[in-house]
């Protein structure tokens, strides 16, 4: 019997490895696809925050300070920017408003595109109630900035509005329905 | 339309 039951022990022991590597394989893929399926190439994102208020205390408790948008392109073959968000502000806005911020990222097409990065950025909180009243921000990249360069890592240094909302305004409001925000740049 | 100055992000943590 154990003759037997010796190369099945392997084999089973051999099939929970594959299967746990399986898995970290779908979640990936999961992942992956939630990125595909919300990218944007028209040069406009949209990004849906779900959990604010969980999220919000995570950035108080100091756990997670920021999130990242998923990714966003001007074409196809264009720049890929993301977003970054400080539910808890940074710099100037610490613990009193909400950052936003643009960010340039490492793209496939870098070499054939020009630098820096000189579109007009806006950024958006969008309102959702009847009255619609998105607040805005819009910038024109500074050129000495490095942060319009060309990336050398993944991703620049993210600039924008620190003070772009403050905390009481967005939470008074009508910006949060169903726990969610939505933003546009 | 009004534009205003880009500020540098101070957190240069990676979450």
């Amino acid at each position: 019997t154990t003759h037997t039951l010796a190369p099945l022990e392997t084999q089973l022991n051999r099939h929970d490895d594959m299967l746990s590597v399986h898995e970290i394989r779908l979640a990936d893929m999961d992942l992956r696809f939630q990125v595909l399926e919300t990218a944007s190439y028209n040069g406009t994102l949209i990004w849906k925050i779900r959990d604010y208020k969980r999220r919000k205390q995570e950035a108080v408790a100091a756990k997670t300070l920021s999130l990242y948008s998923q990714p966003f392109y001007t074409g196809y073959f264009g720049y890929k920017m993301c977003a970054r968000v400080y539910l808890n502000g940074d710099g100037m806005g610490k613990g009193t408003h909400l950052s936003l911020f643009f960010v340039v990222m490492r793209g496939e097409y870098d070499a054939l595109l020009p630098w820096p990065f000189k579109q007009k950025v806006t950024l958006m909180l969008m309102d959702q109630g009847p009255s619609r009243k998105h607040l805005g921000d819009a910038f024109k990249p500074d050129p000495n900035s490095s942060s319009f360069r060309r990336p050398a890592a993944e991703m620049n240094i993210a600039s924008g509005c620190p003070l772009f909302v403050s905390q009481s305004v967005l939470e008074t409001g009508s910006y949060i329905k169903d726990d969610t925000i939505f933003i546009k740049v | 339309q009004q534009f205003s100055m880009p500020i540098q992000c101070t957190d240069r943590t990676d979450e």
